[in-house]
């Protein structure tokens, strides 16, 4: 990525992550479409030898050999015997029955964690600088899991198993299925074995934002990734014949527009078709159309699918409005003709010109790439928000990072919209999602593993989140993009991602296999369920209280019965002092006064390593109520030096 | 029956082999041929589960999870990428 390595604050930490030997020790596994190995971003100069704990290798298949992994590049495998059962053999003209990534997706997400510095990057000259991944020096292993059609659990479950025996270090999914329960689900489950190994499993949130409830890997072994914005824009200014200007993002490169105005049409004047709006495939009239700059709606199809469509009516050019299902978010595509996406605002103003005006016309300008964009980062209206359906008192996302306008390695076997009608060949491409946010957390997991080797997991993420942010440097809090609001917990975790102060964190929430276990337990999973997780005969004890409540997790999820409950609820959290010995003071800040919080003890004296632990009481002071109502608040621990931070979520 | 074959994942309790199987792949055959005469393994899992892939009928996924030391048949899940 060229941007967010300033972003994050990396390319000022060089002293905090010496290129030691134990950086290059990591290795992290990214399970996805494969791998384009002749990237520079897996250039392997000036790295050693492979580590002896690594048990993997490179396969075999369709233009893949052994020859193209090296020092950088430690590993590739191809799991196809679940997809292939499925929907019958691969057809090799098409997909390579290989490790090879013919989609993009797996090297843009293996190159964001970990890729070499590779200078002199961009997409068409935008986005320029000197492109890196988070954890430069890690290792990389690709797992092949993801096909044309689609990505299967039993294959997904194989690479898993392969994943632990080869010893990686944290493995990165950026994808999802579904709501199951976590024993029905295959990626919690293996992400559980995984985990119980000493993996750091990092999974995106989904791209389902900004609906209530559309999270995905919530299980509390996954470190769960939302996606937020950058400060860099793509603005591509809409001018209309009236003079007014309109902002919008593109990452066009070609042909130029003539620089006077064109005539401008809306698609859902131009089409016989009922859903002539959105420029779907063969809805429009090419009579309509030639020679002119169409509107098109946003939604049901591609938006690069949507330019192709135009072009072949013979439209000159494209503006792609948002409708209220993405709000003012804007995305940038690497269109193949002139077009710039605008927000649902934006897009309402200009059409209200196109149906006023008799002859409208219309410029676009495309201005390259800006940085310095404030407010950044502002959650992404895309990214998936809680409250987590499977247990809402475990409160998901656990934070956010970049995945808005991300650069990062692609593969030649396609061009940066991935339609087959687009014959350009990029090294790096631009895209968004939380599929891009998760790498970024692998990577900085693995730079955190390569400071503290000997920290769990948990402990890790534990890190990660306690030191993110939730508000901008002058105070404000972070932003929503699909509100334009506020955000909350419910969309950004614990914050966002920052990965200097997560090298010291003071203090940690560890948790082991037996934490999770009694999670279990106190969830009333059967002995069947949980054997099924877990892998192993387990009693839940009948004399025990097991209470979610008290899985030892760096954030809180509150739950007041509507009707019925009682209105206080209390959690206790196990602290653990990874930094010299000190003291630290609690603070809470809560939004709301339906709820009393209160912290026993208030005070936490620590020696080296010591563990303490602590109660947050929460006293429901507006008694049942009939509502289902939210309010957040916050738990810091200080000592003067670090702020360790949890989100709380309260809901009635 | 062939088209309406689906892949199941199926996840045992190791623990409860039978003491004459030396191997848990022996098992996890023995116990698919009590069901189907065609089933095959697509994958054996020792360390993310403990079970197998494979291509069952309703029936014959049914049938299985009713077996001693088989703890659920679950169907396969398809992921997207995000």
């Amino acid at each position: 990525t060229t941007r967010t390595p300033q972003f994050l604050g990396l390319d000022k930490s060089a002293d905090l992550f010496p290129e030691s030997s134990s950086s290059s020790d990591v290795i992290v596994g990214v399970l996805d479409t494969g791998i384009w190995p002749e990237s520079k971003s897996f250039d392997d100069t000036g790295m050693g030898p492979i580590p002896a704990t690594w048990k993997g290798e490179c396969e075999t298949g369709t233009n893949f050999t052994t020859a193209n992994c090296n020092r950088k590049l430690i590993g590739a495998r191809f799991f196809s015997k679940g997809y292939e059962a499925m929907l019958g053999p691969i057809d090799e003209s098409k997909e390579s029955k290989s490790p090879r990534d013919d989609d993009g997706h797996g090297t843009h997400t293996a190159t964001t964690a970990s890729g070499s510095v590779v200078p002199g990057a961009s997409l068409f000259g935008f986005a320029p600088g000197t492109a890196r991944g988070m954890a430069t020096r890690s290792r990389v292993a690709a797992y092949k899991v993801c096909w044309l059609g689609g990505c299967f659990s039993s294959d997904i479950l194989a690479a898993i198993e392969q994943a632990i025996i080869d010893n990686v270090n944290v493995l990165s999914l950026s994808l999802g299925g579904g709501m199951s329960d976590y024993y029905r689900d295959s990626v919690a489950i293996g992400s559980f074995a995984a985990m119980e190994k000493g993996i750091l499993i990092s999974c995106s949130a989904g791209n389902a934002g900004p609906s209530s409830y559309s999270l995905s890997n919530v299980a509390p072994w996954i470190t769960t990734v939302g996606a937020g914005t950058l400060d860099r824009d793509f603005p591509a200014e809409v001018i209309i014949g009236n003079g007014k200007n309109y902002s919008g993002v593109s990452l066009y490169r070609g042909h130029a527009l003539p620089d006077t105005p064109l005539p401008f049409i809306y698609a859902g004047n131009a089409s016989n078709s009922s859903s002539g709006n959105l420029c779907m495939m063969g809805t429009l009239t090419p009579e309509k159309v030639a020679g002119k700059i169409v509107l098109c709606d946003r939604g049901v199809s591609a938006r690069v699918q949507k330019g192709v469509v135009v072009k072949s009516a013979g439209g000159l050019g494209m503006v792609l409005a948002n409708t209220p299902a993405n709000g003012e978010e804007l995305v940038a595509d690497a269109h193949l003709l002139p077009a710039t996406a605008v927000g649902e605002k934006e897009g309402d103003a200009i059409k209200k010109y196109l149906f006023s005006d008799p002859n409208p016309t219309v410029k676009i300008v495309f201005q390259g790439t800006k940085v310095g964009i404030q407010p950044s980062p502002v959650v992404a209206a895309f990214s998936s928000r809680g409250p987590n359906s499977i247990t809402p008192q475990i409160l998901k996302p656990d934070l956010i990072a970049p995945g808005v306008n991300i650069l990062a390695g692609w593969s030649k076997n396609v061009g940066p919209t991935g339609l087959a009608s687009d014959n350009r060949r990029v090294d790096f491409n631009i895209i968004s999602g939380t599929s891009m946010s998760c790498p970024h957390v692998s990577g900085l997991a693995a730079l955190i593993k390569s400071a503290h080797p000997d920290w769990s997991p948990a402990a890790v993420r534990s890190a990660l989140m306690t030191t993110a942010y939730t508000a901008y440097k002058n105070g404000l809090s972070l932003k929503d993009s699909a509100t334009g609001k506020q955000s909350t917990p419910f969309d950004h975790g614990a914050g966002h991602v920052d990965p200097i102060s997560a090298v010291n964190p003071g203090l940690v929430y560890d948790l082991t296999v037996d934490d999770y276990l009694s999670f279990l337990c106190a969830l009333n999973y059967s002995a069947v369920q949980i054997t099924t997780l877990a892998r192993r005969k387990f009693q839940c004890e009948p004399s025990k209280k097991y209470n979610v409540n008290d899985l030892n997790y760096p954030s809180f999820a509150v739950l007041f019965q509507t009707t019925g409950g009682a209105n206080i609820v209390k959690h206790t959290r196990v602290l653990t002092n990874v930094g010299p010995a000190s003291v630290y003071n609690s603070s809470v800040t809560s939004d709301s006064s339906l709820v009393k919080i209160s912290v026993e003890p208030q005070v936490l004296s620590f020696r080296e390593n010591e563990k303490k632990s602590y109660t947050v009481t929460f006293t429901s002071t507006s008694g049942a109520t009939t509502q289902s109502v939210n309010s957040f608040a916050r738990l810091e621990w200080l000592d003067g030096k670090n702020v360790v931070g949890s989100p709380i979520s309260i809901s009635w | 029956s062939l088209a309406e074959k689906k892949t199941y994942i199926v996840h045992v309790a190791k623990s409860e082999m039978p003491e004459s199987f030396n191997h848990h792949t022996l098992w996890y055959e023995s116990s698919l041929n009590s069901v189907s005469d065609s089933a095959q393994l697509i994958y054996t899992y020792d360390n993310a589960i403990h079970g197998f892939a494979t291509r069952l009928t309703p029936e014959e996924a049914s049938s299985l999870e009713s077996q001693t030391g088989i703890l659920a048949v679950l169907p396969e899940m398809k992921y997207e990428l995000h």
